[in-house]
């Protein structure tokens, strides 16, 4: 049996910040481990044993979400197997009977093939059922931890002969029940089938759009995941891996305040099966753009097709000149969708390695709002003119002469009558010729005479000429912004 | 930390999510804008799995100034700080009980002696919480004192800051990430952080704020933005 602490990764002097926990006092580590094994508050996920006062913290779920930072005592743990709380597994650590062999012998035809009777490791023998699958078996090196596991297992009982090209080292226990993963091509799973544990694509961005962290650094987050250690999890570079049975694969980022994210993945069962990007439900657009959109700044993120867009500060999946400090103009923040080129419309690079780069999913605002009048200038060329929404906001300042919002409705509840119509009432003063600067847009309420009261409109209620509409101010930020009428007695 | 009396902090709401469960703190700077910290807001990453539940004392009693505004949008600072701003899909009805908070005018901090305090839900650790509001007053640190090896030991970036006494502990003051520190400028309360991350309360010099002065100008531009 092994050390109960072989179930976690150890990093040292990093301390783990988490909302849920519970302090022990123990000894040392194990009894720290045991703690996390009984927590009965909640799934144990890791845990903190500080040397110098023995103090023992262990950590509920998401631990790779928190923030950490360096602590000279502290050693944290954090298990090497996420045992989801509905799928409860049991460790492997028991004795070996039945293997479970993943391959993936031929990428893009078979995927995974799971065959519980196809080996069978006892303590003294390893038999092959099939050799016919063994001849496409293609192995990779593989295998610190192998040879810690399967000590007990000597080359020749593993039933393949040299011709097979298996090397000693090359079983990888680290599967749970019981469970054995032989390594296989090099290829691995280039899309995401269950929960990707078998994963070896080369996808190295968030589904957020951050850059992964390369599993080999320790900046800007320490981590346990180290690639010599764990040969058999595929942790290349910084693509995105599922080594600890995570809902999927994941990847610590480059941004040093989010310590991981899970990564978007297309799954298997796309129709072009294998290397096709998830045929997702493109939602209809909500933001529009006008001109060409260049000085669009919405959030949008999602492409034309469905797929998320790369960060513009990142180079993963692709490489890219399209940075924030070449094009300090162009707002390119986070992953949204923006023009810094003058192409036809905001369009971004994307998350799935195939496809460069798409327009996004926005439609013009000409398409549902009225059209500029031929003499008007081109959105592109007037600042702010092409916001995605417009720069307006649902509260008003002063008498709200400057109110560009959508409220249409009377403080009494009457609909407001389209400013460019006589019906039904004739109106004629008000209009959006009469006052080209007002705003008179649809039946929004506004104030073209700087009433004092605030901002109006003329009702569709034939027996009501006009009425206040009633927006709330914001000018409270500004101005009333900080006051407190209660004042709390503070003795402490 | 004591008890707060009602409506002495009305900028500071309870970021709830769909189901209603309190998830962090976060601050009124607008009637139709919330000020939180980005790690609230990482997953679920769509708007509308957030509420906000403001004008209230406690998390759980009902109380007739409440108001709850779902969430229309999601901004988190580009670079990466942990502070987020939310627009709410309507403005909130100011009142003594929600009521915006100011915010810095300059990207200068506070001063040395300013009078600042740390607002928050109070969550004991092992304990069940009362629920209620808390306040304690809570000196701001400078980021050399911060950064001391026997206190953050350099961890604390430019843009943080980090306050609290030099000795001692402070009971009950596991802030919750997106809650304000606030500080007395004059008759009003002005914010200058964001509480992010922090140690066990056994440790002194403790949470970490964003340092808001640094972010002012992208709140503004963001809020005009959209």
């Amino acid at each position: 049996k092994g050390d109960i602490l072989d179930d976690y990764l150890r990093t040292d002097g990093v301390w783990l910040l988490t909302r849920n926990k519970q302090v022990y006092n123990t000894n040392n580590e194990k009894e720290c481990a045991e703690k996390c094994e009984a927590e009965r508050n909640f799934n144990c996920r890791a845990f903190l044993f500080t040397r110098k006062k023995l103090q023992c913290l262990t950590l509920a779920e998401n631990t790779k979400m928190t923030v950490t930072f360096d602590s000279v005592d502290v050693v944290l743990y954090e298990k090497k197997i996420i045992h989801l709380k509905n799928t409860p597994m049991q460790g492997w650590k028991k004795t070996t009977a039945e293997i479970l062999m993943g391959m993936n012998v031929d990428p893009g035809v078979t995927q995974q093939i799971l065959l519980p009777d196809l080996i069978t490791v006892t303590s003294q023998s390893v038999r092959a059922r099939s050799r016919t699958l063994e001849k496409n078996l293609q192995w990779n090196a593989c295998s610190v931890m192998v040879k810690t596991t399967m000590e007990n297992f000597p080359e020749q009982s593993l039933g393949f002969s040299a011709s097979t090209g298996m090397p000693k080292s090359l079983i990888c226990m680290d599967l749970p029940q019981n469970t054995m993963h032989l390594p296989v091509s090099g290829l691995g799973s280039q899309c995401l089938s269950g929960k990707g544990e078998n994963y070896r694509g080369r996808i190295a961005v968030t589904e957020s759009g951050k850059a992964c962290q390369p599993w080999n650094t320790q900046f800007p987050h320490k981590h346990g995941w180290i690639p010599d250690r764990y040969p058999c999890k595929g942790l290349e570079e910084n693509y995105c891996r599922n080594p600890d049975g995570e809902k999927r694969p994941w990847c610590y980022t480059i941004n040093g305040n989010v310590r991981w994210e899970y990564c978007a993945i297309p799954h298997c069962d796309g129709p072009e099966q294998g290397i096709a990007d998830v045929p997702v439900q493109v939602p209809l657009p909500e933001e529009c753009y006008q001109g060409r959109g260049q000085s669009y700044r919405g959030t949008a993120s999602i492409t034309a097709s469905g797929k998320k867009c790369q960060a513009w500060n990142s180079m993963f999946p692709h490489r890219h000149e399209k940075t924030p400090d070449r094009f300090p103009d162009a707002d390119l923040r986070d992953n949204y969708c923006r023009n810094p080129d003058g192409d036809e419309s905001p369009w971004c690079f994307t998350t799935d390695p195939n496809v460069t780069w798409e327009y996004c999913n926005l439609k013009r605002c000409d398409d549902h709002t009225q059209k500029p009048a031929p003499n008007d200038p081109p959105a592109t060329t007037a600042q702010n003119s092409d916001l995605s929404t417009p720069t307006t906001s649902d509260c008003i300042n002063g008498n709200g002469k400057d109110y560009r919002g959508t409220v249409a409705k009377t403080a009494r509840g009457r609909t407001c009558q389209e400013w460019s119509s006589q019906k039904p009432h004739s109106h004629k003063y008000f209009t959006p010729v009469t006052h080209p600067g007002a705003g008179l847009d649809k039946n929004f309420c506004r104030n073209p005479d700087g009433d004092v009261n605030g901002v109006w409109c003329f009702t569709t209620d034939p027996e009501k000429k006009w009425e206040y509409c009633e927006i709330p101010r914001c000018s409270s930020s500004e101005h009333d912004c900080g006051k407190v009428s209660t004042r709390s007695e503070r003795a402490c | 930390m004591c008890n707060a009396s009602p409506g002495s902090w009305p900028w500071h709401i309870s970021l709830r999510m769909s189901n209603n469960m309190h998830h962090c703190a976060g601050t009124l700077i607008h009637p139709q804008w919330v000020l939180t910290a980005a790690q609230c807001l990482q997953r679920p990453t769509e708007p509308s799995a957030y509420r906000v539940f403001l004008g209230i004392q406690n998390l759980i009693a009902s109380e007739p100034s409440l108001q709850i505004r779902s969430v229309q949008k999601v901004l988190k600072e580009p670079s990466g700080a942990d502070i987020a701003l939310l627009k709410l899909n309507s403005p909130v009805t100011i009142n003594d009980h929600v009521k915006p908070v100011c915010l810095p005018e300059t990207s200068l901090m506070v001063g040395r002696n300013a009078v600042c305090f740390l607002t928050a839900w109070g969550k004991k650790r092992g304990t069940d919480t009362d629920n209620r509001l808390k306040d304690v007053e809570f000196p701001v640190l400078e980021n050399r004192i911060c950064n001391r090896p026997e206190f953050l030991n350099g961890s604390v970036k430019n843009n943080e800051f980090c306050g609290g006494f030099t000795f001692g502990s402070i009971g009950n003051c596991e802030a919750e990430a997106g809650g304000p520190l606030v500080c007395k400028d004059k008759d009003r309360f002005v914010q200058y952080g964001v509480t992010s991350w922090g140690l066990d309360c056994t440790q002194p010099s403790k949470p970490v704020f964003v340092r808001i002065p640094s972010f002012v100008s992208w709140i503004k531009n963001a809020m005009a933005a959209h």
